[in-house]
């Protein structure tokens, strides 16, 4: 329903408006209704601005810029609507060293209502976790778990 | 609601029974390439409903089965079962009084499948229900697979919407 | 025909000039998220001739121009000089008496376009030309943009045969 | 015309089905003509398997497993019409430690003809470069390069 749709829209964005310069640690970001007057079929449109930086199209956003981004709008979303767990497959990968700690303090500050598990090749990400388990193929096209424990 | 257990067997790269145990806050997973990682996420998607063969990266639902080695046979079944502790305030009510919920689903090479609750032999529509009703259901945000954080951001506006709505 | 040298003006995130030299076998270019290696990327497809503003992820063409941050002002030109060394087989005949081949690209924020060649006014199709016989052209496979790996395994069979088509 | 399609789909195929395996170390792979009547028109498929698995789609197939099906199809390309530069951006991304290496071994193997610029997150292929150059933003938006000496 449209009144339905709007308030999720409006909660979404207030979250979106804080998490993301939050994980960038600055600058400033929003959603916006393409057409306010169709909120049936309305599309969502982001405006993003890292910190110090012009505001510009977010298509010009760069490959980590971008995850970051989007991690923030899935996390606002997290937050008007938890659910009990949440799975990250590789969301690391496009970023340095710095951003991957971003993500996962963010992470871990969101694991009071949500249960992260997180697929990573990222050391400082295994780092972070409770629990690691190893998937391996010791024989080719078997899989196979492996408990490893970190702490 | 929270994870509690994962039970793999004949599903995708998993012939062997495979338990993951879900008890921490965070949970990571790790391994090289192409030894069964993100299986593990699609026998989630799985287990919870998905029906798209594609968005399991298969060109049919027969794909999910495991296909063989080189060396090894193919197998005549897969089957998943997702085990949650009814803790906290998600439960649906009817489930309220036990300690865990199980969601098990098996495909067999024949074309047929079965679903269960607690051991009970249930319809797809029950379980989609039932996850619906925990707060997992549809969310296209409680699994951000391999590939897709970089699709939110360049994606067209109407398909962002489907996200909003998804919190409506 | 050898990479030599890079000189960025006014393009993307480079305000200032910069040059980056390619004398080696291997060059890696490392640095922080947002921080402007693929916008380097961005410079040398623009630079041998890039067309769609898409394909350098703007919405048009001004958007290669520095546009300022939030206590800089925009620019009003982005400029961008490629230099090539005429060592090797590939070299077009008109320039194999010169040492060094150097391609220039302006663009003004007015929309007026510039192109060079060692200097001297040409216009684009000049350029296109220039690399289609030096061999790099419009090779689809001489740069592979950040994302663009995953794409060529999934593409439709119709995506895969252009790459094909660049062989030939 | 269709004999040159015809040709270099053949030429392409060749080396794909060499390089696949010596990236993969074992496996096998090839390039199929989805319509063999219509060389104007037809689709190009791959069939892929790396070394111990059964044959499938190559939808199937990991992160990992099709950005290296797809380095090696781009330098089957390579070897049939050597382009003077290569540049990779952030190639190496979904990789493991083993097939970072691998790519990195790949890349040294063709600077014969061929000049690389890679782009990277990532400490084993910044090791196996000749050059490192550093882009910072000191000041927020805009770009200015170090160079990093590594040898
Ligand atoms: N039905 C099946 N039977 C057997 N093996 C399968 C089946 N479906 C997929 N596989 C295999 O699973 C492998 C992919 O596993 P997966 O995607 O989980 O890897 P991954 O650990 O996520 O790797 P990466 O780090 O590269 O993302 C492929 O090699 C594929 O051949
Ligand atoms: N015309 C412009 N003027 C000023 N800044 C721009 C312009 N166009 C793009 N940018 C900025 O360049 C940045 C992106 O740079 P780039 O894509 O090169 O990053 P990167 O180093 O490749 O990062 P990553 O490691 O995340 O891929 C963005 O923050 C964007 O705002
Ligand atoms: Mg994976
Ligand atoms: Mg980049």
């Amino acid at each position: 329903t449209k009144e339905k749709f709007l308030e999720a829209f409006r909660m979404v964005d207030e979250k979106f408006q804080v998490i993301f310069p939050h994980l960038f640690k600055g600058g400033k970001a929003k959603l916006l209704l393409i057409n306010e007057n169709d909120l049936l079929e309305s599309g969502v449109d982001i405006i993003a601005q890292p910190p110090g930086k012009k505001l510009q199209s977010i298509s010009l956003l760069s490959g980590g810029e971008k995850a970051l981004t989007a991690v923030s709008l899935i996390f606002a979303m997290f937050l008007i609507k938890p659910s009990p767990f949440c799975i990250l497959d590789e969301v690391d990968a496009p970023l340095d060293d710095v951003n991957v700690g971003r993500y996962n303090d963010i992470i871990r500050e969101m694991t009071g209502k949500t249960q992260f598990v997180v697929i990573t090749h990222n050391k400082n990400t295994m780092e972070t976790a409770d629990v690691l388990y190893g998937v391996t193929m010791q024989e080719a096209g078997v899989s196979q778990l492996v408990s490893v424990e970190m702490h | 609601m929270r994870l509690k257990r994962l039970e793999i067997i004949g599903f995708k790269s998993f012939l062997e029974k495979t338990i993951v145990s879900f008890d921490k806050d965070v949970t990571a997973i790790v391994g090289p390439n192409g030894c069964g990682k993100s299986n593990i996420v699609d026998a989630i998607c799985w287990v919870m409903g998905e029906q798209s063969a594609k968005h399991l990266r298969g060109k049919s639902m027969e794909d999910v089965i495991f296909a063989g080695s080189e060396v090894r046979a193919q197998l005549s079944m897969a089957s998943v079962e997702l085990t949650f502790s009814t803790e906290g305030y998600q439960t649906p009510f009817q489930y309220a009084d036990q300690s865990e919920i199980s969601v098990c689903r098996r495909l067999y090479r024949t074309g047929e499948s079965e679903y269960f609750i607690n051991r009970i032999p249930v319809r797809l529509k029950d379980i989609t229900d039932l996850f619906l009703g925990t707060g997992v259901g549809r969310k296209a945000y409680s699994v951000i697979e391999q590939g897709k954080v970089h699709q939110i951001v360049t994606a067209k506006p109407e398909q962002r919407r489907y996200y909003i709505e998804e919190v409506a």
